[in-house]
């Protein structure tokens, strides 16, 4: 039921 | 150094039980103005930020900048053996090996004094820019949590849906389907009840029922939660801290 995204996919790493 | 009087450590032992059960490893960055901490679960779709600020402190004095690296496992043991009412200080030097936590009972000359000792914690930020949201909720935290619950013995995901007025919790998983929809109200005496909703746009979005139903641990802290949504992009969940707050950003779910 869908497929889980991750933070990453939104947020770059510092 | 670091030294930090809670006039009650109730409000510390919520926000560990908050987060204990998504994220084991913690940095508590601590500076002049409070206490913060980033992190993020192993699955990497749950981020925590926690800001403690100096005012939610009774006494609070950080002369420099220092790094607690906890194991919340290990905190939450020794949070769980202070009472609720119990004063709790906490004190560490400026090259810390260990956070040493003091316990206050208000009304006997009782002092609890534990030692935890601390990590090296290599985590890496991430860098969350001032995000633009679609549309806010604010809501009772409580009504929230008993649909996550309600809705997560249906399926493992949770579809969000706003509408002008309404925010539609929708479940649907293999034996039935459930849903729960909540509109605006506006209780002026009891403030805490009311549900607000701004919209710029109608929201659908599926999250992760797990993960909400960690999020929804936080609810002790506060009476409303504040639920930040944006097409295509993670959602922000807000608890107030007196001062600060305890935020969690989750990653929605997308069709395959």
């Amino acid at each position: 039921d869908g497929l889980q995204s991750t933070l990453g996919e939104f947020f770059p790493t510092e | 150094m670091l030294e930090g009087k809670f006039d009650e450590a109730s409000l510390l032992k919520k926000v560990i039980d908050a987060m204990k059960d998504s994220v084991k490893l913690c940095n508590f960055n601590c500076t002049e103005n409070g206490i913060s901490v980033q992190a993020i679960d192993d699955s990497r779709v749950l981020l925590i930020s926690l800001l403690i600020e100096a005012g939610s402190f009774e006494d609070y004095r950080c002369d420099r900048n220092i790094v607690l690296g906890l194991e919340m496992e290990s905190l939450n043991k020794i949070i769980k053996n202070g009472n609720a009412s119990d004063m709790l200080t906490l004190v560490a030097e400026d090259s810390p090996d260990a956070l040493n936590l003091i316990f206050e009972d208000k009304r006997r000359d009782r002092i609890a004094e534990y030692s935890l000792k601390l990590m090296d914690i290599d985590q890496d930020f991430l860098k969350i820019e001032d995000m633009k949201f679609d549309a806010v909720v604010n809501m009772p935290s409580a009504e929230f949590a008993k649909i996550c619950r309600d809705m997560k013995t249906l399926s493992e995901s949770l579809q969000i849906i706003i509408t002008k007025d309404s925010v539609k919790f929708n479940s649907e998983g293999d034996f039935g389907s459930g849903s729960v929809v909540i509109k605006s109200f506006t209780d002026l005496e009891k403030t805490e009840e009311s549900v607000r909703i701004t919209l710029e746009k109608p929201i659908n979005l599926t999250f992760g029922a797990k993960y909400l139903n960690d999020i929804i641990k936080s609810t002790p802290l506060a009476s409303q939660v504040t639920i930040k949504l944006c097409d295509k992009q993670p959602a922000l969940f807000e608890y107030q801290l007196p001062s600060g707050y305890l935020r969690f950003y989750l990653a929605p779910k997308f069709e395959d």
